[in-house]
């Protein structure tokens, strides 16, 4: 464990309070594409199958704690604030997304083994999991500031994360190509977002599209 | 690989 490593993953698990937040306050998930955390709660299931294999507590909590958090989200937008979602603005075909993750996986993994072909789909669809939640962003062309904190939040922790795997590889000389690739694309993915929201929301303006 | 074998990331 390390700085960055360490504060990536309390990023993520602040997004993910932050957008639950959102979802209470507002008593709306008005703005938040189901598809993306669709996506999400389809990654930490496939990629938390060795949930039982033991790393350390904070490893076993941490993977409960997204696994679960992913699922309830699911709850509230499909079930206890249905009538908030609306689908029209959620049109990104994620079809394509897992098809094209599971055929990559399939081709570019480490081992040919269900368990590991898995972890790497896993690991291609965390890349891409966040276009229907840009691609609604840029439909809407506006947000509510709490939903681009939640969003900075989770960019946040993908860039640190990438510190974090300079430093792995300089102080362990830990290497592992495939989530660096993913990540750095995954990252790259939020540029954009992080430029408005820096002009703009971190100036108190509302979170509009140029 | 020894990246593959030692997931201690999330």
């Amino acid at each position: 464990m390390n700085f960055f490593r360490l504060t990536a993953d309390l990023m993520h698990l602040l997004s993910i309070f932050v957008l639950l937040l959102k979802i209470q306050k507002t008593r709306s998930c008005s703005g938040i594409s189901f598809k993306t955390q669709l996506l999400y709660a389809v990654v930490f299931v496939t990629r938390y199958l060795d949930l039982l294999k033991w790393i350390s507590l904070y490893n076993t909590l941490m993977k409960i704690f997204f696994i679960a958090s992913s699922i309830y989200i699911l709850y509230l937008m499909k079930i206890k604030f249905r009538a908030t979602y609306d689908p029209s603005q959620d049109t990104f075909r994620i079809e394509f997304l897992l098809g094209a993750c599971l055929l990559l996986a399939l081709v570019f993994n480490y081992t040919f083994t269900f368990i590991e072909v898995l972890w790497t789909f896993s690991i291609y669809l965390e890349a891409v999991a966040i276009l229907p939640q840009l691609f609604m962003l840029s439909r809407t062309g506006e947000a509510e500031t709490i939903t681009t904190h939640y969003l900075f939040a989770l960019g946040a922790y993908r860039g640190l994360y990438l510190l974090n795997w300079i430093w792995r590889f300089y102080t362990e000389h830990h290497i592992d190509w495939i989530v660096w690739v993913a990540g750095a694309i995954q990252t790259a993915l939020y540029s954009d977002f992080f430029y408005i929201y820096y002009k703009k929301v971190l100036h108190g303006q509302k979170f509009e599209l140029p | 690989e020894a990246a593959a074998k030692n997931k201690d990331e999330l």
